[in-house]
């Protein structure tokens, strides 16, 4: 089947929307048929592949507004197996009119019913840095979660946050949501702090953090604006060999309860 | 009289909570008296200030749910006159409650109205990464606005919902907030992009962009561990100078109409 994943963390700049595109465009690569959501009304996603503002017709916000039919706001991207439903400034506005509609959490999970059968063989939903109800509506429609943290002091922070609306989400909306896996990202050589932060989140994840360690480079840095992921726009760089590794690990590795 | 500063950009991992700490430790060192108000349920104002979790008895959401008078929430910090009113993860409850309040974006404004006459030159309110409620409450209550914009492609797209947001609070709750100025930070020299990005700010901001460009540098991003501001952690870094020059800069600046 499908697998719907939500790649979230409520702390900003950690990597979130960089994962989606680079994971998604490296299992694309591997042959499997990808597609990414931009929950974020910043749309740094659909950005980073290669959506041109003038190209984001139809967006996620039709679709959690009822008003059009999910299939026809996927878009095709560059990279061949890798599509995606790219979002606008005016899903800001989603958050406010949501919460007072019904089963508000739901809508996202509803919407994207008609995606497990369209030959996905994962969605990775991208979310905004908060805990609001994009990022809610993104953790009761995945079945899986990807957290990126970023090797920094301040990552570590929010995540007893992050791990309580886990806990509540899978009380009220969704048992079975998994979180599966932690990612490590920005990882920087240059100082002992990288390291500590890998080894803290480490202790307090075991199995469930992926070896594959993501280094801070230059190179991923510039992609987003020439709109390719890493995986076209610098194919032998240490940033697409990093994520190629990841892509491996998520294909393959078995679920743990 | 005082100066109510918001430090704000929904962008995620920009500097915001760096800034605000940085910029306050570098204010203080020059004799100014500053408060520095966390808004982020995350709290990385709060520890990078040195302010224990367990030291954190009365926080910034007793004084929004009006429960604590503002003058008890205030707490000195390790550096001379460097003040506090730290969160903690109760903050994020705040959101939800204020939706269904009377004049709900006003809260802020209300409750920090006494420390106008406590001496303090500069209140610096640092801002989670989104443009919810906490952050509407700190452009409602602040007369000036700091926007740290990461020398990075992706920081550029929120730049138009952020200048959005700001003109809703202008027209609707605060007639007299002015976009005070922007600080470009994580500015890396290996890359072009930075270069590409800073113009591209001073094209389209002119004069408010501070002539004060933060490096990125590994000792910033170290300094929160220690809970100290880089100004006492290193205080011959090149983070430390940056941060001391853009404190001239704030303090000297007349408000650009
Ligand atoms: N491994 C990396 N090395 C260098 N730069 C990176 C890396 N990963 C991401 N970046 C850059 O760091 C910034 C933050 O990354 P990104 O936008 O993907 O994070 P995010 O968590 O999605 O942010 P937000 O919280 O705003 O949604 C971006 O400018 C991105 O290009
Ligand atoms: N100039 C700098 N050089 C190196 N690292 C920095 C610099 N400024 C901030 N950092 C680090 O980058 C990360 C993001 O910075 P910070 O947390 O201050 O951003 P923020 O905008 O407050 O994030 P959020 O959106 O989550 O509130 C932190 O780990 C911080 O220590
Ligand atoms: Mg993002
Ligand atoms: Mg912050």
């Amino acid at each position: 089947g499908t697998r719907i994943i939500a790649v979230a963390n409520q702390k900003g700049g950690v990597g979130k929307s960089t994962t989606a595109v680079s994971l998604g465009a490296a299992l694309a690569e591997l042959g499997y048929r990808v597609l990414v959501i931009d929950l974020d009304p910043q749309g740094n996603a659909s950005t980073g592949l290669g959506i041109r503002h003038e190209a984001r017709e139809v967006t996620v916000y039709d679709v959690l507004a009822a008003e059009a039919p999910i299939s026809g706001a996927v878009v095709p991207t560059a990279i061949p197996n890798l599509f995606a439903i790219p979002s606008t400034i005016d899903l800001a506005g989603a958050e406010i009119e949501l919460v007072s509609q019904f089963s508000r959490e739901l809508r996202l999970r509803k919407a994207i019913e008609p995606l497990r059968s369209a030959g996905f063989a994962f969605v990775f939903l991208d979310c905004p840095p908060s805990l609001g109800l994009l990022t809610i509506n993104a953790l009761a429609a995945a079945e899986e979660l990807i957290v990126p943290i970023q090797c920094e002091y301040y990552a570590l922070e929010g995540l007893g946050q992050l791990l309580r609306n886990v806990r509540l989400v899978q009380q009220n909306v969704n048992p079975g949501l998994r979180l599966d896996g932690i990612v490590m990202t920005m990882f920087d050589p240059r100082t002992k702090l990288s390291e500590q932060v890998v080894e803290e989140v480490r202790r307090f994840f075991g199995k469930r953090v992926y070896e594959t360690i993501i280094p801070r480079t230059v190179r991923l840095s510039e992609a987003p604006g020439f709109g390719q992921p890493i995986t076209v726009y610098d194919p032998r760089s240490r940033g697409a060999e990093s994520y190629r590794s990841l892509a491996l690990e998520v294909a393959t590795r078995k679920p743990i309860e």
